[in-house]
């Protein structure tokens, strides 16, 4: 079962995008 | 009442929120146990039909395709999983985003280091476990008034949050882990065991001692 | 009709699609003009209503709170946005999540570097650009015989995925990128020209010559 789920793509570093933007935006707003 | 055909590798959690959903709309939906995946998936048939090659795919007796666990889901679930009223519907859209964008990545990002699908990294790792608690915390909040996350009786937004939630309770939420998370706990017990999860999912252990990830 | 307030940031994608829905089914959606990304959205008030303290968050004019812009332009949205049919509920479904798991994690891989959001990766920048002639190929394909993605007219299927596209046309997707896909090139033009889009997201510029970024 392990082995299929190597092909799920899943947004494993979303957590650093997320904090990324949201410093970005809340820069902006600033 | 839909039937058809459903497409996936054994113990997809993806397609459990499909195979579930028809449970409860009592929608005849087979697994087709001659796919093989990494093979079936990739051949022309199966290519013209769902593009992208991914699972779960479904195709219903009257030749409607869907891919997305969450799509199969909805189109194969009654009006009670659905949610009656517009309000129901935008609040189970709203949980079905939440479980694909705040809990599968981090459960993802936590358990498939210690499964050895991905590479080992220490940050990615710990990130997700802030991750994890912080998603659990909304939830907690949430389920502390409530039995069911919309409305009063189980909806498509029970079923793939549980679902989501399937590798993260049976791999790394020790009991010492989970402790704060009351109303989480009490919400995903119920859950697991409701005679239709358990048909499809089978027998849900609950993370004993967390699996370390051998970096 | 649905009344309301959106709390979010200046030029927020994901905000847009609620707001493009709400001109659709001519819902009174306000954005509230007071609202600080950082600030406001980190007070007890706003966070008793919206526990992530994520935007776009919306209440509405009879109180009710809902977050992520895919379920709030849902809830403002009319029937011919959501779906006449339950397969076409379904497919819309699809579509938002391939628009949140395909396109968006391949858009912020490739575009957030070149604005200066997140660090630099080569293997990471690289591999986004394949995500993205992956996404772009199956919408292609699938609009070589459609004018929109779900029945014979416009849905939040395509409000969603085309709002997840904006920051690659207007950043990356230079003339000769987006050559081989000329059914989203001529959808997307289509639908970013459409009144109830443009009076939300402005004048969209295609991009015209890749930005590059300073590794």
């Amino acid at each position: 079962m392990a082995q299929n789920m190597v092909f799920e793509n899943v947004w494993l570093d979303k957590g650093k995008y997320d904090d990324a933007e949201r410093i970005y935006y809340e820069g902006k707003a600033k | 009442m839909v039937s058809g055909t459903l497409y996936t590798y054994p113990e997809n959690c993806r397609a459990y929120k499909a195979l579930i959903a028809a449970k409860y709309a009592s929608a005849n939906v087979k697994v087709d146990t001659s796919f093989v995946f990494g093979e079936t998936n990739k051949t022309e048939a199966f290519l013209r039909k769902f593009p992208s090659g991914k699972v779960p795919a479904f195709e219903s007796s009257d030749g409607k395709c869907l891919q997305n666990g969450d799509a199969i889901a909805y189109y194969v679930a009654n009006e009670q999983l659905r949610g009656k009223t517009d309000l129901e519907k935008a609040q189970i859209l709203q949980w079905i985003c939440f479980a694909e964008s705040e809990i599968l990545p981090a459960s993802c990002a936590w358990v498939f280091p210690i499964l050895g699908i991905v590479q080992y990294d220490k940050k990615t790792f710990d990130r997700s476990k802030e991750d994890v608690k912080a998603a659990l915390g909304i939830l907690n909040t949430h389920l502390l008034t409530r039995t069911y996350l919309v409305g009063e009786r189980i909806s498509l937004a029970d079923i793939t949050v549980a679902c989501n939630l399937l590798h993260l309770y049976t791999h790394v939420l020790d009991p010492n882990f989970r402790k704060p998370y009351v109303n989480v706990n009490r919400w995903f017990t119920t859950m697991v065991n409701q005679p239709n999860f358990k048909a499809v999912a089978g027998e849900v252990h609950l993370c004993a001692k967390v699996a370390e990830v051998d970096p």
